[in-house]
């Protein structure tokens, strides 16, 4: 994350850690239900086998774990069947972990947006990540404050590729608060009356933001997909095959 | 053999009608192999290596004959009478090889060996050979030729990269130029591959409609296969994309939030007998909101039907008899920052 902050223990209890053999951190991830988490689907390009993966949650640190993480196994890896490499559209993965999570003030999930629920551009929304901070990569979790923006703008920051409907862009102009390598997969999050977050995004591209950033950032947009969803969560929750 | 004898006669030479795309408008339409780059057949050019050099060497614009002086190598003139080849003339090969020989140098690459120039007669001479006419199109069929003039090769026209230097070959970009579908009543593009793939692209959903044709028995499933109306939220996947299966629970729409099932195709309410905190839970479950959080008994709603052999349910006796399961809402504790109250707030001064 650029131009974000160190966040305090807990407040992101959602965030999950996406890591893989001696890689350690590869992406972020984003706790949806006890047994359930959210990615995109380009993390796994080259390693799309399961047993490969491990999903760490309940931390702050990433070399310091702590009392209060939690870490699972990938029981399955299920990749939208529309995600095109070459122009990252329907770039999303659900997770399903080994066993259910234990729920605590530090591993709780967020709540999906409901059907044709969007953020309202230009208002503030919190992305999270253990990415790139444009100068060095963090061990502590950052978090930074960033504006949703309208498909309309955003694509006129990226003349070369067309920004679709299954994307959500958010950052300013400058790019001076952004996402960056690492953090993809991690989540873009609102918060609504009472205190309650709701996902619109997952990290997903930009332009370069090791150097000077141009631009806001590319999420996939969580509405979009959230019927393909909870039907991927039931089908392998309640059908026997 | 004509002229003189000979000791076996070589395949005796005929002309062929040209199928390479890339020289389909010369001012010739007959050839014969094998040609001057030692390819022996038309095959052979398509897939060579310089059938893909000259197309791409034409868009540097180096030399305004280049892709007709190509095209003599590649499928060389065919005589129909005497059945011989007619070569490019000299200075039109020395003109190619002087202006795009150094453009190849600069990424890397030699002109095509085998063109050495010495093997064509100069024109004039009494051996007829080759030269452009006025009106010769320096760009072939696979080109887009640019308003400038210019050639870019076909593959560009439309495709979001500005290639032509007057950047024509991104304007009037409609559907068919991008080789794409184009949704009825808007503008949106989408590839044919994408038309009833069981996923909705175009507004209105147009692209997924019409798309399968189920007997009086079946319903169409997401992606169009048919299946049979008693198969359908059996707890069983039939369709390939499984779903048949998918919001066999919901919460109607209607203010009480009554409990619907959809079985053999068909929405029926839950009776309240027998039903106990476990269903209620598993429902909410089911519906991916969490835990319940009350349940009430309603009369059942008029027009619904009531449910008569889903399983844990009663079997109703008569529409009058059956209270219907009614899930208020299902509490979802998602999107709380607990965490966040261990610290004492930051007071702002």
């Amino acid at each position: 994350i650029l131009g974000g902050r160190v966040s305090r223990l807990g407040s992101w209890p959602w965030q999950c850690s996406l890591q893989s053999g001696q890689s350690g951190h590869v992406c972020g991830c984003v706790l949806i239900d006890r047994r359930w988490a959210l990615t995109v689907a380009h993390c796994f390009e080259g390693r799309e086998s399961a047993e490969l993966w491990k999903v760490v949650l309940g931390l702050n640190n990433l070399d310091h774990p702590g009392v209060h993480s939690q870490s699972r196994g990938v029981r399955s890896i299920i990749v939208h069947p529309r995600y095109n490499r070459a122009v990252v559209d329907y770039d999303i993965s659900v997770v399903q972990l080994d066993s259910e999570v234990e729920e605590t003030a530090f591993v709780r999930p967020v709540c999906l947006p409901r059907p044709s629920q969007l953020p309202s551009p230009d208002s503030y929304c919190y992305i999270t990540g253990w990415g790139h901070m444009g100068n060095r990569m963090p061990f502590k979790l950052q978090e930074g404050e960033v504006r949703i923006i309208s498909l309309s703008q955003c694509q006129s920051y990226f003349d070369m590729k067309t920004i679709t409907p299954r994307m959500l862009c958010a950052g300013y102009d400058a790019g001076t608060v952004d996402s960056c390598m690492g953090d993809s997969g991690g989540p873009l999050v609102c918060e609504e009356d009472g205190g309650r977050w709701t996902l619109f995004g997952l990290t997903s591209w930009g332009s370069v933001c090791f150097s000077k950033v141009l631009g806001p950032g590319v999420y996939s947009n969580v509405t979009h997909f959230t019927p393909w969803i909870q039907q991927q969560i039931y089908i392998h929750t309640y059908l026997n095959d | 053999c004509f002229h003189n004898s000979c000791s076996g006669c070589s395949a005796a030479s005929r002309c062929e009608p040209i199928s390479l795309e890339l020289c389909m408008n010369l001012p010739y339409n007959l050839t014969s192999f094998p040609n001057y780059l030692g390819h022996l057949s038309q095959r052979e050019s398509s897939v060579s290596w310089e059938a893909s050099l000259f197309p791409a060497l034409v868009q540097t614009g180096c030399y305004q004959y280049l892709m007709f002086y190509a095209c003599t190598l590649l499928v060389p003139k065919c005589d129909p009478v005497s059945l011989q080849k007619v070569p490019p003339c000299r200075s039109l090969c020395r003109n190619a090889k002087e202006k795009c020989e150094s453009v190849l140098g600069i990424v890397g690459l030699t002109w095509p060996e085998d063109s050495d120039c010495s093997q064509f007669p100069e024109e004039g001479g009494n051996t007829s050979c080759l030269l452009p006419e006025d009106g010769v199109d320096e760009c072939s069929p696979s080109h887009f030729k640019c308003r400038s003039g210019r050639c870019v090769l076909a593959s560009k026209r439309c495709d979001g990269h500005l290639d032509c230097d007057d950047h024509s070959d991104e304007d009037n970009c409609g559907c068919s130029e991008r080789a794409l579908w184009e949704c009825p009543g808007s503008k949106v593009c989408i590839k044919a591959s994408m038309i009833c793939d069981g996923f909705p692209d175009c507004p209105l959903l147009v692209d997924e409609t019409n798309c399968s044709v189920c007997r009086d028995n079946e319903l169409s499933c997401n992606n169009h296969q048919c299946v049979h109306r008693t198969l359908w939220c059996d707890g069983k996947k039939h369709c390939s994309d499984s779903s048949d299966e998918w919001n066999c629970v919901s919460l109607s729409d209607g203010s009480g939030s009554v409990l619907t099932v959809f079985r053999t195709a068909a929405e029926y309410q839950v009776c309240a007998d027998e039903w106990n905190p476990e269903l209620s839970k598993l429902t909410c479950n089911q519906l991916g909101l969490g835990v319940p959080s009350s349940v009430s008994m309603v009369a059942d709603h008029p027009g619904f039907f009531l449910a008569t052999d889903a399983p844990n349910v009663c079997l109703s006796l008569s529409l009058s008899v059956c209270l219907s399961v009614c899930l208020p809402v299902c509490l979802s504790e998602c999107g709380q920052r607990p965490a966040v109250g261990l610290y004492p707030h930051r007071k702002k001064r």
